[in-house]
């Protein structure tokens, strides 16, 4: 029932997954 | 003993928000106007996406935002006074044209103002527009000679409908051949003049009227050995004057008239020139 190394919630000090924020949403369509 | 509190910390030098923030947006559309208000050939562009922004601190006050952003050509020419809200994007069977922007626009006082703008325009690839369309026409050099041709021949048929101004050329804004060659479709703009067509000698002696501009949309067609064209202007501005047909030129449809004698060497067989509706005056 231990979690392995990598899993589960991230300990203090490191960072949550990086949400991509860039690029944003595209308004027409893609050239 | 008493001590002052200690000062809040700096803000970070630089961050990197979503390039879908609220700010980033009001930021783009900034430089967007920007790019359509200073460059006076070509058509007006729209914004389609926002690729990469940083925001820097600027001492003593104020953030610069660093942009990186796509953008799309839209119908309206620039010098079309039609709002950019209202304006149509390309789209890929029209062979579209993408704009690349790098930006810095600074926010100061809740007030974006673009400090610099550096934008590359490319046509999208002819594969791309070949798969959703085979047998569209393509993009063509503005000074190909078959343009040339075509732009002559819809300006003469234009201005031998009995306008009450010559029209001049301005520029050739856009052009495609199809695949087959038969036909040229061309936009351009032409400008009137304070030359009445009948009685215009010498197009060099007429004077460009200010303020007053015609899109001109044409297609000219290779036919049985000859050539039909077909051109329809929309002319914003001040009314040069009544038309011959009593209706004023600025309100209603221009009648649409055959080909006069001026006309036949550049129209030889085929349906009418047909002018386009004009306008109320904008300026």
């Amino acid at each position: 029932g231990v979690p392995g190394p990598g899993l589960g919630v991230p300990g203090p000090g490191l960072a949550a997954p990086a949400i991509p924020l860039c690029p944003g949403r595209i308004r027409y369509f893609k050239v | 003993a008493w001590s002052a509190p200690p000062p809040p910390p700096p803000p970070p030098p630089v961050r990197d928000p979503n390039c879908d923030d609220p700010d980033v947006e009001q930021a783009a559309l900034a430089a967007v106007q920007y790019v359509n208000s200073n460059h006076r050939h070509g058509y007006k562009y729209t914004l389609n996406q926002i690729d990469k922004v940083r925001v820097y601190q600027r001492r003593p006050l104020g953030e610069v935002y660093v942009l990186e952003m796509d953008l799309l050509e839209t119908t309206c020419h620039v010098l079309d006074p039609t709002p950019l809200k209202n304006c149509i994007v390309r789209q890929v069977i029209e062979h579209a044209v993408e704009g690349d922007c790098d930006v810095s626009v600074l926010k100061l006082d809740n007030q974006f103002v673009v400090s610099n703008a550096k934008c590359e325009s490319s046509p999208d690839s002819a594969e791309d527009v070949r798969k959703v369309c085979p047998n569209c026409a393509l993009l063509v050099p503005l000074n190909d000679t078959k343009v040339l041709h075509a732009v002559d021949a819809a300006l003469a048929a234009f201005n031998a409908q009995n306008h009450s101004s010559y029209f001049k050329l301005l520029e050739i804004s856009r052009a495609q051949i199809a695949p087959l060659q038969s036909s040229v479709y061309v936009e351009f703009v032409v400008v009137p003049t304070d030359c009445a067509p009948k009685d215009m000698a010498d197009p060099a002696a007429c004077n460009l009227l200010a303020d007053q501009y015609g899109f001109c949309k044409a297609t000219l067609t290779e036919k049985d050995g000859g050539e039909d064209v077909a051109a329809s202007c929309t002319v914003f501005g001040a009314a040069p004057g009544p038309q011959p047909d009593g209706a004023g030129s600025t309100v209603g449809p221009t009648v649409a008239a055959g080909p006069t004698e001026a006309a036949r060497p550049v129209v030889a067989t085929g349906p009418p020139v047909v002018a386009g509706p004009a306008r109320p005056p904008v300026f």
